[in-house]
């Protein structure tokens, strides 16, 4: 579902460049369910960013579904975003002054295939696979770190993407509601959804069929978890 | 320097109220190293910003240092949170349109013993302690989740704190650059300098002396490290 080849991308401000990705290739298949791995600064959000199609690389080709990112336009790319992917940021993005429950609606506003009612009643459902049935009012600010967290979970899963792009989506989550959440990533998984999940904890990379090591935006390893 | 007593914190929203912490005690010797934990929602940063002077209990004391919190006036609150605590936000707290350097200026500027040179070269050192010595002039945007999180450990490092806050702070690094970033606190504990960490992550607990279980608003366990 994923095929990327000598993926490069630069970041150049005024006579610095950051080479963030130097030529990152792999596949993933469609279902598989793995985990990007790396130091702070090696490329993965970078990375993620390009295959949630947020981002175009430098140079180096993406083909999603077999359709080459590079010939898409901004509308087509909008759609894919919006009902293909679910995107799950390091910083979570979520609306300050809206609530948990209006900002899980949101991805689901561009589709008109929904009703309002199913809209709520999908937005309920999320937060409480997440944990979260109580606090479905609060805005951000009133929610604690790992709770602003879990919202930006359940956005993702709203509009029943084929694959979800997690970045550290468990950073702050305490090591029992980090295995809930995985649990959850694991049967979406079983349901066929792909999944690619960047995190830094190698417990939690366990959940995953397979590791891809990131290193000053090289791939250091790409293995199975099963022949560790 | 921290004696807690029976600290509460509600927060309303209408006609709910969530009872953030619900009796919290203990005293922090003046150069201890404490981790807390506990799970998501739990009251941990709740806690943490009374302890910083950034929020105020609903009922109970807090003596900082001998002084009677409740007592203090805005002026005070604020010249000991510039000069005495070094706090690391959950969130950062960065100012976007400016960059690591300025950011971590910025407490400094508050500071007329300070010239601009020792306050550049203070910035500098900082940054060259968390491992960003070469992103100095990249803005927030311009840098990683986990360089974000660097920027914020230097910036409370700047005014030689004698007590640093950190929530979470190292929820975005990859576990060598949290090791890294742990032994950094280690020494600046060594110098006397009391730190309080709330983590998620065990094996950060380990390089505290002693660790501080919340639950649900309440003190679940206190013991020291040496113990398990
Ligand atoms: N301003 C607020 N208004 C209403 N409820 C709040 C507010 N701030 C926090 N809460 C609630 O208080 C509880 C404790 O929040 P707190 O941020 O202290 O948790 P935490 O232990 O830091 O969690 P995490 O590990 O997820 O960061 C949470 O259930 C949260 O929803
Ligand atoms: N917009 C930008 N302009 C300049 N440099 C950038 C920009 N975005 C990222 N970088 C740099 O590119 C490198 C890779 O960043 P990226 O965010 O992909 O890292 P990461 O692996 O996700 O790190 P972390 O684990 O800390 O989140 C970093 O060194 C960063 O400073
Ligand atoms: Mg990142
Ligand atoms: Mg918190």
């Amino acid at each position: 579902i994923i095929k990327i080849q000598d993926l490069k991308r630069d970041f150049t401000m005024g006579t610095e460049t950051v080479h963030a990705l130097r030529g990152v290739s792999f596949t993933i298949e469609e279902g598989e369910f793995v985990t990007i791995m790396g130091s702070s600064g090696s490329g993965k959000s970078t990375l993620l960013n390009i295959l949630g199609c947020l981002d175009q690389p430098t140079s180096g080709s993406y083909e999603l579904d077999g359709v080459s990112v590079k010939e898409l336009n901004k509308n087509e790319l909008a759609t894919i975003r919006n009902e293909k992917i679910g995107f799950i940021f390091q910083s979570y993005n979520l609306l300050a002054r809206t609530s948990a429950i209006e900002n899980v609606e949101l991805p689901l506003l561009y589709n008109s295939k929904v009703s309002t009612e199913e809209r709520r009643e999908r937005a309920i459902k999320a937060l409480e696979m997440v944990g979260l049935a109580e606090r479905l009012h609060h805005t951000p600010s009133q929610l604690s770190g790992g709770q602003q967290q879990r919202v930006a979970i359940a956005r993702s899963l709203v509009n029943n993407p084929v694959m979800i792009l997690a970045d550290e989506a468990t950073g702050n989550l305490d090591t029992r509601t980090s295995y809930e959440i995985m649990s959850l990533f694991q049967e979406l998984n079983e349901k066929g959804i792909t999944i690619t999940f960047v995190t830094h904890e190698p417990d939690i990379a366990t959940f995953s069929s397979r590791t891809i090591v990131l290193k000053d935006g090289n791939i250091l390893k790409d293995y199975l978890n099963d022949d560790i």
